[in-house]
């Protein structure tokens, strides 16, 4: 079934198939697709089948294809519209990273409640004044938000959103919120991402 | 076996026994924690088995043990020292960030190749030249390294690092990094982290 880990498969297989396509390749087999990302064979079949995409024994799969239904299932056909709340450290990196745009990703407008922060202009987005975000989100049917503000306030601020109209949030703030149904909210929590990486580094010393 | 999302889960149930700790509680049974992070109880008993960590039928676990032996687990028993390479947007959000170090997270330096980065002192870290990172990273023995460096330039600060003796590194870059033998890296791909909000948000309407 599809989960979290199953669409993140998928973005990365996107991925090296652009690069592979940008190596002038047309047609690859799961394993050499399955070896670029880290995966297996059976599990690049596994995931493809669950969409639908299949490829011949003998050819493999083309990857205009390929490229194509993965544009298809995430959503690279159209532009992706974001608010984003909390223009702090974090907030204003995500506003300023030229990685988004290209791929489809676009940051309208950023909310903040420290009235030193409004007026200003980043990468052409403007920061508004928090009771600007219900009015904003709906004018422009607005799906996607991204959490950049502190722990206290993020619960309050994903009510907000959801109340708005938002349906799905990337969010920074190291807390386990509370999702009011039809919403998904995908937490980041780099705290967590480096006790990774710490405890892996440490598990290899030992062996 | 422990996977990076096992040790995800890990650090989920740390963060929620804390609370539960701060609301007064001293022992919890794993249906309550696999509620509290979104797991089930069969799988929190499957992830504490693991590490041989087991609690009682009749009165559950002990909330202090079980944070004793997490801690253990995830390096909070000792300072973790991190360098970051590459001050930009993202770099200097992570410098500025005060919740690591109330994790027991360290960033000690950042090292950048543009010289209009040096002399700067945030949040009393230095911004060094890249030519410094081998020495320092000898120096103080650290093992763990950020990677905020643009895609183009990944690769080769990662080698760098690994080369100084880095043994794990959280990297930013969209990229797929060819790992050298002994060194962990978790990369956060912050573009695939939005795809899959915008794919679950698609697939929610669709049904
Ligand atoms: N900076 C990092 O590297 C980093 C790392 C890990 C986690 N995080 C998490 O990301 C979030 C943002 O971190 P940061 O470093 O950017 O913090 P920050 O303090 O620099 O910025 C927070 C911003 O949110 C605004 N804000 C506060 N309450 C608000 C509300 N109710 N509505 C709208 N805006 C509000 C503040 O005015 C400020 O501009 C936090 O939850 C933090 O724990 C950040
Ligand atoms: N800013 C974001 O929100 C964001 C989001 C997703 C991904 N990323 C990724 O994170 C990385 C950093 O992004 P950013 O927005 O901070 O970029 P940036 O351009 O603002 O900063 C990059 C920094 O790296 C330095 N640098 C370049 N080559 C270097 C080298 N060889 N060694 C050391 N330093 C070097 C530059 O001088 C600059 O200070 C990129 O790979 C980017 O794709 C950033």
């Amino acid at each position: 079934h599809t989960n979290k880990n199953c669409i993140q498969r998928m973005s990365r297989y996107r991925n090296a198939l652009n690069r592979f396509k940008g190596l002038g390749f047309s047609k690859i087999f799961s394993n050499y697709l399955a070896d670029a990302v880290g995966s297996t064979s059976s599990q690049v079949r596994k995931d493809f089948s669950l969409f639908g995409i299949y490829g011949s024994k003998r050819g493999g799969y083309s990857i205009d294809c390929l490229i194509e239904q993965l544009n298809e299932i995430l959503g690279k056909n159209e532009l992706q519209k974001v608010v984003l709340a909390g223009f702090g450290n974090m907030g204003a990196a995500l506003v300023r990273y030229k990685g988004f745009s290209k791929e489809g990703i676009s940051i309208l407008a950023a909310f903040d409640i420290d009235p030193a922060k409004y007026n200003k202009r980043i990468n052409n987005i403007e920061v508004l004044p928090l009771d600007r975000l219900q009015p904003f989100v709906q004018e422009h049917q607005i799906k996607i938000g991204i959490l950049g503000v502190p722990e206290i306030a993020a619960q309050h601020v994903l009510d907000l959103m959801v109340a708005a109209g938002i349906r799905g949030v990337l969010n920074f703030a190291p807390i386990q919120l509370k999702c009011p149904a039809g919403c998904v909210v995908n937490s980041v929590t780099l705290e967590h991402e480096l006790e990774n990486v710490i405890y892996f580094v440490n598990a290899n010393e030992k062996t």
